[in-house]
């Protein structure tokens, strides 16, 4: 699991996933 | 006739081309997509869109843990329409958050723009045609998880980015060498809705709106073009609060602008679609203005019309 | 080819020209949107510099208020927990739809004083508790996977623990 900083009361995390022969960095903001 | 049948031998060709090709081809090995829940404050997406140089992001409902289509450009211009609409409601605006961009667009009465998906390894063709249906220009990939059958979003494709991987991978384009003027629905000059630099915003905003239409050209007063007012600038102007200033000059509303931005492509009567692909192949083109030699503007040929006639033309 | 950019639509070109048009007008302090991006930083999981028991007592507590369950730490893994969650999902998703998410936290010492907690995906089971049998399959193998419900856990996590610290 990759995160940023909370900042502004928002995170962001992020995990890269292997989709069929591909990779996706799939990136969640959220807020705090 | 060499002409005529080149034509008609370069579009059966990319339309093979469409439908052997699936949308997961034109994913890159790796890249990233980013993803917004949707109990985030619409504010707070708009400068994350910014940030990240998008326009547009899927959304995610963590409550049913589905996703709950796509942020783009619309919303908010539903959002400075409601403003508009209830220019009281100033606080229910600032505290706005994505899961409320619905209820905005009941409240100023737009029917919602129902997300067209498909699965990654369906063919490009019937991605275009699912996108040309839904008069979205962006389609997300949907496929589901294998163990626990939950969505994912795979990515989200666009019409710019089909047009760009056929001109990559299409030597065929080169063939397309009837001009415009002769191309069905390409050359087809259309009634379109202009405004002058001292237009205010708002009204343009109401355009883009009620013409659904994703850009309004700016002419002067012998009709010469001078600028395009684009749906994504309205983006710039949310985010420097500058909404509610409803009087400002669309003139004004385009100082927002980034000073990277490329400029509005224009061509002529005379062009042919494989310059037209070469360019897109170059350069981030998404939509050109036909002008006449003194400049005047004549009409607009945007990527939907490009994927129409490569789809269904000849 | 007559393709080509409309002059006027530059921004350096159309600013002059509102300049010229009104002057003193409101023109001159309308700033562009800034282009240069601030540069996200990534981390590898959150870093902590309070102490390993510290963070580990953060941790479980987090998982208590946000009603997970652990395994109990064996010798061996005492700074590895391996972590069991509803995940509740708001859709009606078929019963045999494994619901509870595993996931594995564990606390690394990147150098004194600094460390790290990095959270991992550890497959789904159903709520009987039986694995997923079929989940004994390699992660490896699974073509399509969607990482949305561990990226939620995981943000709910590191909120409970951001509030709570």
């Amino acid at each position: 699991l990759a995160t940023t900083s909370i900042k502004h009361n928002t995170l962001a995390v992020a995990s890269i996933v292997r989709y069929k022969r591909k990779y996706v960095t799939q990136v969640l903001f959220s807020p705090l | 006739e060499q002409i005529e049948h080149d034509q008609k031998i370069g579009i059966k060709a990319i339309r093979l081309f469409l439908q052997s090709k699936t949308s997961y081809d034109v994913l890159p090995v790796s890249y990233r997509l980013i993803v917004l829940d949707t109990s985030l404050l619409v504010k707070k997406s708009l400068t994350i869109l910014l940030q990240n140089n998008i326009v547009s992001a899927p959304l995610w409902n963590n409550q049913t843990s589905r996703f709950a289509g796509l942020l783009t450009a619309s919303d908010f211009i539903n959002v400075i329409q409601y403003y508009f609409q209830f220019p009281e409601k100033f606080e229910f605006v600032e505290q706005l958050t994505l899961d409320g961009l619905r209820d905005v667009e009941r409240a100023i009465g737009c029917d919602q723009i129902e997300t067209a998906s498909i699965h990654p390894f369906k063919s490009l063709y019937e991605a275009c045609v699912k996108m040309l249906e839904s008069k979205a220009r962006r389609i997300p990939l949907i496929d589901e998880d294998e163990k626990t059958h939950r969505e994912i979003v795979v990515s989200v494709l666009t019409q710019y980015r089909i047009l760009k991987f056929v001109a990559l991978n299409c030597k065929e384009t080169k063939m397309l060498l009837k001009p415009i003027k002769d191309l069905k629905g390409l050359g087809t000059i259309k009634d379109i809705s202009t405004c002058t630099l001292q237009t205010p915003v708002i009204e343009v905003i109401h355009l883009l709106a009620h013409k659904s239409v994703s850009s309004v050209p700016i002419v002067d007063d012998q009709g010469k073009l001078i600028n395009v007012y684009e749906a994504v600038d309205i983006l710039a102007l949310v985010k420097g609060g500058m909404y509610t200033d409803l009087d400002l000059s669309v003139g004004d509303a385009l100082l927002r602008r980034p000073e990277d931005f490329e400029g509005v492509h224009t061509c002529t009567m005379n062009d042919r679609l494989s310059t037209i692909m070469d360019t897109i192949r170059k350069s981030r083109l998404h939509r050109l203005f036909i002008v006449d030699d003194e400049g005047k503007l004549v009409s607009v040929i945007t990527l939907s019309d490009i994927l129409n006639y490569i789809l269904f033309g000849e | 080819s007559t393709i080509a950019i409309l002059p006027s639509s530059l921004p350096s070109i159309h600013r002059a020209f509102m300049m010229e048009l009104n002057p003193n007008q409101l023109s001159s302090n309308i700033n562009p949107t800034p282009t240069k991006k601030s540069k996200t930083r990534w981390h590898f999981g959150i870093r902590s510099r309070s102490y390993p028991l510290d963070v580990m007592g953060e941790i479980y507590r987090a998982l208590k208020n946000l009603g997970a369950e652990w395994a109990k730490p064996t010798e061996e893994e005492l700074w590895t927990i391996r972590v069991r969650w509803k995940y509740e999902s708001g859709d009606a998703m078929q019963e045999n739809t494994p619901n509870l998410m595993k996931m594995q936290i564990q606390l690394f010492q990147l150098e004194p004083n600094n460390y790290l907690v990095d959270f991992k995906f550890d497959g789904w089971e159903t709520s009987t508790g039986t694995p997923q049998d079929s989940f004994k399959q390699d992660l490896d193998e699974v073509g399509s996977f969607s990482a949305y419900p561990f990226l939620h856990l995981a943000t709910r996590l590191i909120m409970e623990l951001a509030v709570n610290s």
